[in-house]
């Protein structure tokens, strides 16, 4: 029999329009107005996911193929990327053939050295940006459903210690996105997303219930899927659960 | 596809 098409909301959201949002999020100063950016993108999500879904019965889909990108630190599905900077920086220059003395390799190995007046020292991803953006695609076209299958091979090639396929996959992710993408998927690599909103602040805009829903079960994914309507609360599902 | 409804219906992203 046919497989029923998994349509699921990841598949159809650009990767560019998350990293449009924390880009908001991030540089505007205010909490409410941080909040704000988040819940707009979380609506959408919950409206679209309504209409994807809406004959559908038992839907597993949910926003955790987004909130694991926006809260990396909480990650326990996928295994370790194995990737810091200085691999990041080794990968770009061999990647974009820069100069091995020249200026921009040496912003990118020494990227904790004060430089500059942006107020980047020690903000690798910023600076990768510059020396990414003349020379990345101007128009990402990757979904968050894609993103995280990349990122699912990179974690997969590191624990089997395939160093060529691990440089292999991470290079499929950041040749097809564009830099402002690219400055965002190496926060979530390095698991550190600088945006000035804490972690609890992103779940009690996602519901009520998540951070302690979050602290009994620590699996993020239960946490997007039990408390994916806003109008259900955590006592509603403990009720359900047992 | 026809009928499956579009996610730039629901959330408006004024380029940066």
């Amino acid at each position: 029999a046919a497989q029923p098409s998994k349509k699921t909301v990841a598949s159809r959201v650009p990767f560019a329009d998350l990293c449009s949002t924390l880009e908001r999020i991030q540089t505007c100063k205010s909490r409410p107005e941080k909040t704000k950016h988040f819940k707009d993108f979380l609506d959408s999500w919950r409206k679209f996911h309504d209409a994807l879904h809406q004959k559908e019965k038992d839907v597993t889909d949910s926003f955790y193929p987004a909130m694991r990108l926006i809260l990396p630190q909480l990650e326990r599905e996928r295994m370790a990327y194995g990737i810091k900077e200085t691999m990041l920086a080794k990968l770009y220059i061999e990647l974009l053939n820069l100069p091995k003395d020249g200026k921009d390799a040496a912003k990118l190995l020494n990227y904790r050295m004060p430089a500059g007046s942006r107020g980047d020292t020690g903000d690798f991803a910023m600076i990768a940006y510059f020396v990414l953006k003349p020379r990345s695609p101007k128009q990402g076209r990757l979904t968050i459903e894609q993103v995280n299958e990349h990122l699912d091979a990179i974690a997969n090639n590191n624990a089997a210690k395939n160093k060529g396929l691990l440089k292999k996959s991470l290079l499929q992710l950041i040749t097809q996105s564009t830099a402002l993408e690219q400055k965002w998927l190496i926060r979530m690599i390095i698991k550190d997303l600088k945006l000035g909103v804490s972690q609890q602040t992103i779940f009690s805009v996602f519901h009520p219930d998540a951070a302690e829903l979050h602290n009994v079960t620590t699996d993020l994914e239960k946490v997007c899927r039990q408390l994916h309507d806003p109008s259900v609360s955590l006592s509603d599902v403990s009720i359900m659960l047992f | 596809d026809a009928d499956v409804p579009r996610w730039d219906a629901f959330f408006k992203c004024n380029k940066l």
